[in-house]
């Protein structure tokens, strides 16, 4: 059987609004290691990949490896029944056709169970190289999502260069044109607020502004996000989720033609 | 402003 806890049920909640708009429904992997997740939108342009590890959790039990097939939009709707401070628990039996989630509220004088039923889902996995990236950014989570949103009423696509003079985000539509350039910065005390930008050599690519708005759906997750940049590879956006593991969103970049 | 490019064209397929 499977059963995890997780004391700030919060997080869950945040992860499921995190990927909804992006993939209608995947298999979340469960092993004694934890939980995973990887899926692609619809139109194989852009990956949400989640890893959960086992010790993040108050609580994490798993005797066999399975896919649990879920519809997000249906995870999210009984999530959304959850307080944001209860504890949640995630049930399974081998190979069950639903998932149990419990809801405890704080003082323990409110709980709640749902079912929700499992599908069997066919999925396709990549595989995804470690490898180094040309240039590394992370930057406060809510200036990502700021930049996103502001560049996406002025165009389509974005050009993203990083050069030894920092990041720039540069968009064009019938409006006119913008860009955006951040700067290193690491005066601030709270390490939350700092930009790094680490360059092992210049590049640019070019990525449609709507996905990389989407990404910050994730932004209630994590004080900073990390953008990885390797010239005609997917950019990468990642969110640390605690020290429960993470969340990265990969998309495609536009290619010359 | 270019083409999308596809997941498939810069991972493998498992």
């Amino acid at each position: 059987m499977f059963e995890a806890k997780i004391s700030q049920g919060s997080v869950l909640k945040k992860l499921v609004e995190a990927l909804k708009e992006l993939v209608t429904e995947g298999n979340i992997d469960v092993s004694p290691s934890g939980m995973s997740l990887q899926a692609m939108d619809s139109s194989h342009v852009c990956l949400v990949s989640l890893v959960l590890r086992d010790d993040g959790f108050d609580h994490f039990r798993c005797d066999r490896n399975m896919p649990m097939g879920i519809h997000f939009a249906n995870f999210s709707k009984i999530l959304k029944c959850a307080g944001n401070d209860d504890a949640i628990t995630l049930k399974a039996e081998d190979n069950a056709d639903q998932l149990t989630l419990m809801f405890e509220s704080s003082n323990q004088d409110r709980i709640s169970d749902f079912d929700l039923k499992l599908m069997s889902i066919e999925s396709e996995h990549l595989g995804i190289p470690d490898q180094d990236y040309s240039a590394e950014i992370k930057m406060p989570a809510s200036e990502y999502q700021r930049i996103v949103r502001d560049l996406t009423s002025i165009g389509d696509t974005v050009l993203i260069s990083a050069t030894k003079e920092g990041i720039k985000f540069s968009t064009s539509g019938d409006v006119g044109t913008a860009n955006v350039t951040l700067r290193h910065n690491t005066t601030s005390e709270k390490q939350e607020e700092h930009t790094i930008i680490d360059l092992k050599e210049p590049v640019a690519l070019t990525f449609a502004l709507r996905y990389l708005k989407n990404f910050s759906n994730a932004t209630a997750l994590a004080p900073q996000v990390k953008l990885s940049l390797t010239k005609d590879l997917p950019i990468v956006v990642e969110y640390q989720v605690g020290e429960l593991g993470n969340i990265r969103f990969y998309l495609a970049p536009k290619i010359d033609d | 402003k270019g083409n999308q490019g596809r997941l498939e064209s810069f991972f493998s397929v498992l």
